[in-house]
């Protein structure tokens, strides 16, 4: 029954887990942490390698000699001018700021997704499961729509674009500068385990955004009682003091750090307890509320504090997610750092229910139907214009200028090797 | 991944079956292969799906013939565990009392049955 345990699949078993393990790209033959292969932690997490068989070649590097010979930073801008010599990225990128953007986050901020097709039978097709095998490999998260580092374009329809799309579109140098180092169940706990994973150079590298959303799991977890396994406030200090002093070492100078706090999650179950769970549409069976239950019973319930009847419990369980939202603001407020600025968001779901509401929808339908928990792709998108439009107004130097150089890059370059 | 997950899995693929029964008007069989045929060859999945037909499928057909639900099911089936805590857990509402009986009857009918014994895997 264990598949790995047949002996030739053992290597490549090993191999998978690693890189599970690891948060780390499965295929990636210059271990530069970027890779040319689409899932197991490849270019739907982070920018796609343009030579994955030189590791001086990834994207978010600074050019090497304004990439006269090759693209060196995968950014698609490459070559000299034979107008008058002059090497293109030194021509449309010198003085522009480019920069990247990268995604400390958790399910939410890697967009965990079980697309309901796979549940509801009466439109079941030979259609309905095509993205299963893509799905498991990237731990049934969609990292590529997902509205800090989604680099497609979103399949929801709405017109409001990821933080990464933005950083693109803003200066085409950006191109490819992206990581979700993103992991389901991740915490200010658990992320000293995998932050090896992100990938940037101190010294040869573009400054980095780096967004910190641990949004739920400090205050998330299965237990019957999950109060005791919250984290507190001075745990959260710590955890989090920790993975700055950490990012300092690592990040570039001129880099910027945005803390993002926790969510009031009681309006999961305000929203959703009387709704039909997707397994409950055809005969009217199944609510959220008996579907919250059924996990609370197991103890698989990824978020027991808000995925409850208890409102006790709900009110609990946000006032812990904003004592530790407190924490973070405290940090940007008190702590300095040598390469990075840090600034502090509050997640301010609200807003975004008000906005959506305003549009004519729903607050359940900003949340995802199987799993009742995490932001949907429109919630994640409204969220990411949320930041974006918060960041222009209250810190536009985060995101650096408009290249003015957008539109002959465009001309010159097209689609500068897509994605 | 916990046992806790196994006996989520199982509910929501036996209320798949069921709900493919009922939706096309078919045989649990049918149902079975009609939901295998759906996934993909990539990664076992259609292969998987086969063999767990071939290894839990008749015990299905058995059990939702008698118009027990995918809770009792996965209970008789032990993939949702049996000890005191999660033999309460199960997703479609209930009266309590029908629950024991149904599951006690469930379990005779599968002691009753001449499948070999499987192991649960994990």
């Amino acid at each position: 029954s264990n598949i790995c345990s047949l002996p030739f699949l053992a290597k490549i078993c090993q191999k998978i887990e690693l890189s599970v393990k690891k948060s780390v790209p499965f295929k990636d033959v210059d271990s530069d942490k970027h890779s040319v292969f689409p899932t197991l932690r490849g270019y739907h997490w982070r920018g796609r390698d343009c030579n994955d068989s030189d590791k001086t070649v990834y994207p978010g590097r600074r050019p090497d000699n304004w990439d006269v010979h090759q693209d060196s930073n995968c950014n698609g801008i490459w070559g000299i001018d034979p107008k008058d010599g002059i090497p293109y990225e030194k021509k449309f990128c010198e003085g522009s700021q480019p920069r990247g953007i990268i995604l400390l986050g958790d399910s939410a901020g890697a967009h965990f997704h079980i697309p309901p097709e796979w549940l509801t039978a009466s439109q079941m097709s030979l259609k309905s499961f095509f993205n299963l095998p893509s799905a498991l490999t990237d731990e049934l998260n969609w990292p590529q729509l997902s509205g800090v580092t989604g680099f497609l374009d979103s399949t929801s329809g709405i017109e409001e674009k990821s933080i990464y799309h933005r950083l693109r579109k803003r200066n085409h140098c950006n191109h490819r500068d992206y990581q979700s180092i993103s992991r389901n169940g991740a915490s200010s706990r658990n992320l000293k385990n995998f932050i090896e994973s992100l990938s940037r150079n101190q010294a040869l590298d573009q400054p980095a955004i780096v967004i910190y959303a641990m949004i739920g799991n400090d205050v998330c977890n299965g237990k019957t009682d999950p109060v005791p396994e919250m984290t507190t406030p001075e745990q959260m200090y710590s955890n989090v003091m920790q993975t700055l002093k950490h990012l300092n070492s690592q990040l570039p100078n001129g880099s910027h750090v945005i803390l993002y706090g926790l969510p009031d999650g009681t309006f999961l179950w305000d929203s959703l307890h009387n709704q039909y769970h997707p397994l409950g549409q055809l005969n009217k069976d199944v609510t959220y509320a008996h579907f919250f239950s059924f996990l609370s019973c197991l103890q698989v319930s990824p978020c027991n504090g808000w995925m409850s009847s208890n409102k006790t419990l709900r009110t609990l369980t946000s006032q812990r997610a904003e004592q530790l939202s407190n924490t973070l603001k405290k940090i940007a407020t008190t702590e300095t750092f040598t390469n990075f600025n840090l600034f502090y968001m509050d997640f301010a779901f609200h807003e975004i229910i008000e906005e959506w509401q305003k549009r004519g929808g729903q607050p359940w339908q900003l949340i995802e139907p199987v799993d009742g928990f995490h932001p949907n792709e429109v919630a994640s998108l409204l969220l990411a214009d949320r930041v974006w439009k918060k960041i222009q107004t209250q810190w536009p130097q985060v995101l650096g200028r408009e290249n003015p150089f957008n539109s002959q890059i465009e001309e010159v370059f097209g689609d500068q090797g897509g994605h | 991944y916990s046992e806790g997950h196994d006996c989520v899995g199982c509910v929501v693929v036996v209320s798949v079956i069921e709900q493919l029964a009922e939706v096309h008007n078919s045989s649990v069989q049918e149902a079975m292969e009609r939901l295998c045929s759906y996934l993909p060859e990539k990664l076992f999945l259609k292969a998987t799906c086969y063999y767990l037909v071939q290894m839990f499928g008749s015990d299905i057909i058995k059990l939702l013939g008698e118009a027990m639900n995918a809770d009792v099911v996965c209970h008789a089936l032990e993939f949702c565990k049996q000890d005191g805590i999660q033999s309460q857990c199960h997703l479609y509402p209930l009266p309590q009392e029908a629950w024991k009986f149904t599951l006690e009857k469930a379990k005779r009918i599968l002691k009753r049955s001449s499948t070999v014994k499987y192991h649960r895997s994990g």
